[in-house]
C-alpha cells in the first residue's frame, strides 16, 4: 500500500508515526512546490501525517488541502 | 487497511482504541485545520474515533462531519 | 474489515460483541453528535450492535437510522 | 464476512446457529425499532435465522422483509 | 460462502446434504413467511436444497420461486 | 464454487460425477417444480449433470433447458 | 475453474484429455438435447473437447457451435 | 487458466509447447470444424500454438484468424 | 500470466529471453500468418520479444505492429 | 507495486528513500525528456521521491507536475 | 507484473537496473522500430528505464513518449 503526495506549495512536510504501542514522528520529509512524495506504510510506519498544501493520491479517491 | 482524515477546522482529534480484550484510548493526534492523517488499522489499534470537523476517505466512501 | 459509523444525535451507542461460544456485551461507545467510530471486527469482536440515530457505511452500501 | 441488520419495528430477532453435525439455536439477539446488528459468521455461527421486520445488507444485494 | 434465503409464503424448509461421499439430509429448517435464513457452505454442508416459495439471493444473482 | 439449480418442471434430476481417474454417478437428486438445489464442487464432485428443464445460475451467467 | 455445456442437439461429447506428460482421452461423457454438463479442470483433467452443437459457458464468455 | 479454441474450418491444430529450458511440441490435438477445445497451461505446458482458422477466447479478449 | 500473439504476417518471430542474472535468447519460435502463440512468463522466461507484424493481447490491452 | 514516472523536461530526478528505522537517500536516477523510469518498491526501497516535471503513473490515477 | 513496450522509431533502449542495495544497468536491449518488449519485474530486475520513442501498456495505463 502506498499514497501519492504532490506539493502545490513550498514548505510542505511528510511526517511518519511508528508503528507500535508509542505514537511518535521518526521522519519528517520537507517538498518543494511541485515535488511529488509516494510513500509506503512499512514495518515502521503506520500512519503518516501531512502538513502544507498538497494534492494527495489513495485508493479511496484525491482530496486536496489549502484553497 | 487505511483511512484517510482532513480536517476541516482546528481542534480535530484521531484517537487511537486499543486491540484486546480492553478497549482503551492509546493514542490521541492533534490535528489543525487542513492538514491530513492517513492511519493504518494495526496490532495495537482496532477501532479509531473522530473528534472534530472532518472529511474522512474510506473503502466504503467519503463522509464530512460538520455543516 | 472494519464498519464506519457517524452518529447523527447524542447518545449513540457502539456495543461490542464478543466472539465464540458466549455472547456478551464486551465494550460500549458512546458517541456525541458529530463524532466518528471505525471499528474493526476482531479477535474478540465477531458482532457489533448500534443504538440511536447513526449513519452506517459498510461493504454492503449505506444504511441510516431514525427518521 | 459479514451482514448488516437494520430493525424496521420492534420484536426483531437475529438467531445464531451452531457449526458442526448438529444444528441449534446458540444466541438470540432482540433489537428495538432503529437498532443495527452487524453479524459475522464465525467459528460457532455457521447460519443466520431472523424474525421480524428488518432491512438486510449483504454481498448478495439488499432485501426487506414485511411489507 | 453464504446465501440469503427469504420465505415468501409459509411451510418452506432449507436442507442441508452432507459433505462426503455419502449424499444425506442432516437439518432440516423450517421458515415462516417473511422470515430469512442466511447459511454458510460448510465442513458438514456442500449443497443446499429448498421447498416452498422463496426469494433467493446468491452471489451468481437473485432468483424467486413459486408464481 | 457452487451453482444454483431451480427446477422449472417435475422430473430434474441433479447428478453429481466422481472426482478422480473414473467418472461415476455418486449421487441422483430429484428435484419437484419449484425446488432449489444449490450444490459445490467438493472433494467427491469434479462434475454436475443436469437433466430436466432448469433454470441455472453460475459465475458464467444464467441459462434455461426446456423451450 | 468450472465451464458449462449445454447441448443443442442430440449426439453432443464432452471428452475429459488426462493432464501430464501424455495427452489420452480418459472420459467421455455422451449429453441428449437440453442437457447440461458442469465440469471442472482436476487433478486429472487438464483439456476438455467437445463434439456437437453446445452453448458453452466460460469465464472468457459464451460461444456457440452448429449453425 | 485456460484458453477457449472454437474450430471454424476443418484442419484447425492445437500444439502444446513444454515447459522448461526446451521448448518442443509435446502434443498436437486435431480439431474438425466446429469442434472445441478448452486447454490449460500446466506443468507440461506453457505454451500454445495455434494452426488454422479459429475463434479464441482468453481473459484478454477474443480473437479470430482466417478472412 | 501469458499473452496472445497473432500473426498479421509471415516472418513473425516470437523469441523468449531468459531469466536470471544473464539476459539471452533461449528460444525462437517462428509464426506464419494467421497463426496464433499463446506464451506464458515461466521459470526460463522472464521476457518475452516479438518481430514482425503482430496483433498482442495482453492484461494491459491490445496493441497492433506494423501499418 | 510500481509506478511509471515520464520526463517532461531535462532535469528530473528519481530518489530512492530507504526502507527501515532511518529513511536516507539511497540512489538518485537522471531522467532527460521523454524518458520513462518503471520503479518498484522493494527491500530497500519504501518511498522514492521525484523532482522536476513529470507525468506520474500510479494505481490511484495520474498526476503532472509543472504547468 | 510486465509491462508492453512497442518501439515506435529505431534507436530505441530497454534498460533493467539492478534490485537490491545498489542499482546498476545489468542489461540494455535495443528494439528496432515495431519490435516489441514485453519484461517482466524479477529477482534482478526492480526497475526498467527505456530511452527513445516508444508506446508503452502497463496496468496504471498507456503513455506514448516523443511527439
Ligand atoms: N503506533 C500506532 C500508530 C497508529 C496507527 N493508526 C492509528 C490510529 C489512531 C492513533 C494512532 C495510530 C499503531 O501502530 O497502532
Ligand atoms: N478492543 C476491541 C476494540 C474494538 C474493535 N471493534 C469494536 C467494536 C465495538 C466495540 C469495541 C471494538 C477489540 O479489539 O475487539
Ligand atoms: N459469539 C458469537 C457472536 C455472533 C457472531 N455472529 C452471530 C450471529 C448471530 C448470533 C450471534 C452471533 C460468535 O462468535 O459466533
Ligand atoms: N450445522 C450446520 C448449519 C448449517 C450451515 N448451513 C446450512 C444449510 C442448511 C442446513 C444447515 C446448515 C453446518 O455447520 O453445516
Ligand atoms: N456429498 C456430496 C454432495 C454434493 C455436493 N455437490 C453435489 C452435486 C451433485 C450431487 C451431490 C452433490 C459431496 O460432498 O460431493
Ligand atoms: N473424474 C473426472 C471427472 C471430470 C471432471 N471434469 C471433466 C471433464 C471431462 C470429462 C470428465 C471430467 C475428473 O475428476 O477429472
Ligand atoms: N497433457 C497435457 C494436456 C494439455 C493441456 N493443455 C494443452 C494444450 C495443448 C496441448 C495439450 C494440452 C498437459 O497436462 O499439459
Ligand atoms: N520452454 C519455454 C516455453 C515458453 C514459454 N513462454 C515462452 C515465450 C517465448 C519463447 C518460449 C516460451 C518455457 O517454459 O519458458
Ligand atoms: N534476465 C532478466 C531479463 C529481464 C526481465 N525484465 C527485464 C527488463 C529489462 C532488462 C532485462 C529484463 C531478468 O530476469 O531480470
Ligand atoms: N524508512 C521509512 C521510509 C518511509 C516510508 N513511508 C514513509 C512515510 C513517511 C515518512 C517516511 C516513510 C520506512 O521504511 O518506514
Ligand atoms: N536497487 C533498487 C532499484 C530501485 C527500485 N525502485 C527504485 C526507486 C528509486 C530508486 C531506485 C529504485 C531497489 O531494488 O530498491
Amino acid at each position: 500500500e502506498y499514497v501519492v503526495i504532490k506539493a502545490l506549495d513550498k514548505g510542505v512536510t511528510i511526517i511518519g508515526l511508528t508503528r507500535g504501542k508509542d505514537t511518535k514522528f521518526h521522519h519528517s520529509e520537507k517538498l518543494d512546490e511541485g515535488e511529488i512524495m509516494i510513500a509506503q506504510f512499512t514495518e515502521h510506519t503506520s500512519a503518516i501525517k501531512i502538513r502544507g498544501r498538497v494534492e494527495l493520491l489513495t485508493k479511496h479517491g484525491r482530496i486536496r488541502t489549502g484553497e
